[in-house]
């Protein structure tokens, strides 16, 4: 729909709905992606990133989105 | 919150710029 992998689309819902300051880590993205080995995360928060989807914040582990407040 | 000004600064920084991003990705595709 929105031209994102099923992947992608599952990391920045998580993302999105983060409401911690600081975003969201990768250590609890991949807690709650049991499906989603690390590597496919780290892609799928590239990917994101690079588009615009989201971005890092305190640190290159951390992420918030774009249309989250 | 928790954060220190300095890392406040940092992340709205990075979000100004993925807005950037965000804005020509989406120029790119018309």
């Amino acid at each position: 729909v929105n031209g994102l992998t099923a992947h992608q689309s599952q990391v920045l819902n998580l993302i999105k709905n983060c409401p911690v300051p600081e975003g969201m880590s990768l250590q609890e993205l991949k807690l709650q992606l049991h499906n989603m080995s690390m590597s496919t995360i780290k892609q799928a928060v590239e990917f994101l990133s690079s588009e615009g989807h989201i971005y890092s914040t305190v640190d290159d582990d951390h992420y918030k989105s774009t249309d989250a407040e | 919150s928790g954060l220190t000004e300095e890392q406040k600064r940092r992340i709205e920084e990075n979000r100004q710029k993925a807005l950037a991003r965000r804005a020509e990705r989406l120029a790119a595709q018309r």
